[in-house]
């Protein structure tokens, strides 16, 4: 149906002459209509469509004789532009790096905490279990880690000794990446984000990744802005893409967090990583 | 200065903003705006019974032979092990004798973590042996069930996107199972929802309705700041009971679904 309506936008909008304030207003309830379908947060909404609003005033689309089409364009361009313009590369040293998975519950760490493993295999990467607190945790990201044949450390009691064994050992045993799977929490756990404020200022990790549902609706602004507020979000990856969630949760992710998001979950396998492409997102959440 | 012109109504911008907020999605929203416009009274009032009508779909327990089969099923990530260990103690607390399996033969550590929970309860689980697929898991547990005259038996399955084909007949073939070793359909096909899905919620409940015939909806996660609105389409559009919601992640943060309560939180 989103994609019945851009269709119908498309035509509606091709087929104007000259926009009138009417016509643009008419667009713009479209647009808000078709942004919100695709699960893109009703403020971040209005934002995108004050600044849409000022593109088809201007004067290049006031003057064009095919406005409807420059419209269409704007539209992409706009989204792709909000959503980073280019993929974005973690940058791994040759040295030692960390990385920190965190984020609501079942959205899909563990699993990309070990996908994650498998993209940056040259590394020689150790994954840390450092969920105490769902059953069986540890033993999952166990056994992903011998599927992908990397090192392991099981989890302790408490994650702050887990972490220290972990990059004792990741010093010895010469491994370039660490990466840590936390146990999901709420953004607005007080205790839970006390305790993962801690865990990153203790072991200062080179990136602190947000791992988000991608058929996540209205909610996406708040896990953004809460663990931006209270974590700081240096980068974000978004999962269950290979379902058919239109995935404007990205949208209203970057314009909160502006972080760049790097990867999407594309599977339940161990390669369903991929890089993350605005103007591919941008065509699926226009439908 | 107000943005104009780009919503359902000017004048009632703050219950379109509300309604949007909680995942209701435009369609309905437009739809319930327009009719609060026509409403000369209280507004909101008259959109918090709107949605207590929309929710308030009647749910009826069922039994059709001993055991009672109730089968948990949904997306990925959304819920379904933990809510199983939810509704054993649930049931059990309720004077009934409950038997768990785990159908998951596919995910890491399902098997395990489901049992953890069959261990705080005290309760007898039905693990798949090695090389078994779910259909041969279920058959099992419903044999063991009847003959140690279990009252409910409660079927954990693998986490599946409703655009996975082959997994969604893969449900098919339990539930050919189950109708074949009990005679009958199970009582309860639970969809598992998480509170803050979007509007994919909707298709969910569209294909794992349409393809498998669910008899009800648990919403999870609701002790978040989502606000589980996707229940209203989805409510207004397949009739779908809401039987529980799942407000935490311990053992006794299951409880029956309240249209009131539900719609009193939305306008919070
Ligand atoms: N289809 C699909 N499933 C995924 C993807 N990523 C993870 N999953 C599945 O989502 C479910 C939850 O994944 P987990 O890795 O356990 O999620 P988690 O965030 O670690 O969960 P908690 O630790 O309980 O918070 C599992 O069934 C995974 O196989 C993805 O990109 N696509
Ligand atoms: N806050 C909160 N967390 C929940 C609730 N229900 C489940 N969870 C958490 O969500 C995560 C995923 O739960 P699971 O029971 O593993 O979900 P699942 O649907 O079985 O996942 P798959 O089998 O991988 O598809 C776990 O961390 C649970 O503790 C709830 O009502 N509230
Ligand atoms: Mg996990
Ligand atoms: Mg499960």
């Amino acid at each position: 149906i989103i994609a019945d309506r851009f269709i119908k936008l498309q035509r509606k909008i091709l087929g104007y002459g000259r926009l009138s304030q009417k016509e643009i207003s008419d667009t713009l309830r479209e647009i808000r209509i078709l942004l919100l379908d695709a699960d893109v947060n009703y403020k971040v909404v209005g934002e995108f469509l004050r600044s849409l609003e000022e593109k088809l005033k201007s004067e290049k689309i006031a003057s064009s004789l095919k406005p409807g089409e420059l419209v269409i364009v704007e539209l992409y361009k706009e989204i792709v532009k909000l959503l980073g313009e280019k993929p974005t590369k973690l940058n791994l040293t040759n040295q030692f790096n960390i990385l920190c998975l965190f984020g609501l519950q079942g959205t899909g760490k563990t699993t990309t905490a070990a996908k994650l493993a498998y993209y940056y295999k040259e590394k020689k990467p150790l994954l840390v279990a450092c969920d105490p607190k769902r059953p069986a945790a540890s033993l999952q990201l166990q056994k992903l880690a011998e599927r992908v044949k990397v090192d392991f450390i099981p989890v302790k009691e408490d994650i702050f000794t887990t972490a220290k064994v972990a990059l004792e050992f990741a010093k010895k045993n010469n491994n370039q990446l660490v990466l840590f799977d936390t146990a999901g929490r709420l953004h607005i756990d007080e205790e839970l984000m006390k305790e993962l404020k801690e865990f990153k200022e203790k072991i200062k990790p080179n990136y602190n990744l947000l791992v988000v549902d991608g058929m996540v609706g209205q909610d996406a602004v708040n896990q953004a802005k809460e663990f931006n507020e209270k974590i700081g979000i240096d980068g974000v990856i978004i999962t269950k893409m290979d379902g058919d969630a239109k995935g404007g949760a990205c949208l209203s992710i970057r314009a909160v967090s502006k972080a760049p998001i790097i990867f999407i979950g594309i599977g339940e396998k161990i390669d369903d990583l991929q890089e993350f492409h605005p103007d591919r997102i941008a065509s699926r959440i226009l439908g | 200065e107000k943005f104009r012109g780009i919503f359902f109504s000017d004048n009632l911008e703050e219950l379109e903003e509300i309604l949007l907020s909680a995942d209701i999605g435009t369609q309905l929203t437009q739809k319930l705006i327009e009719e609060c416009k026509k409403f000369s009274g209280d507004k909101k009032e008259f959109l918090k019974e709107k949605l207590i009508n929309i929710l308030s779909i009647p749910y009826k327990e069922r039994f059709f032979s001993s055991p009672k089969v109730i089968l948990v099923v949904g997306v990925n990530g959304s819920g379904k092990t933990t809510t199983v260990g939810k509704l054993a103690y649930y049931y059990k607390i309720n004077h009934n004798d409950v038997i768990i399996a785990s159908a998951d033969t596919y995910r890491d550590a399902a098997t395990e973590q489901l049992k953890i929970w069959a261990e705080k309860i005290n309760t007898e689980i039905v693990l798949s042996q090695k090389g078994q697929d779910s259909a041969a898991v279920v058959f099992d547990a419903i044999q063991s069930a009847q003959k140690r005259k279990k009252d409910i038996l409660l079927i954990d399955t693998a986490g599946r996107l409703h655009t996975r084909k082959e997994l969604i007949e893969e449900l098919k073939k339990i539930i050919r199972v189950i109708n074949k070793i009990k005679k009958s359909k199970p009582e309860e096909i639970f969809l598992i929802i998480d509170a803050t899905v979007g509007q994919n919620g909707i298709e969910q409940a569209k294909v794992f309705k349409d393809e498998i015939d669910i008899t009800g909806i648990i919403i999870t996660k609701l002790d978040g700041t989502a606000k589980g609105g996707i229940l209203i389409p989805i409510a207004y559009e397949f009739k779908l009971p809401i039987c529980y919601i799942g407000c935490g992640e311990n053992i006794d943060d299951l409880i029956p679904f309240s249209p009131e309560d539900f719609v009193k939180a939305i306008f919070e």
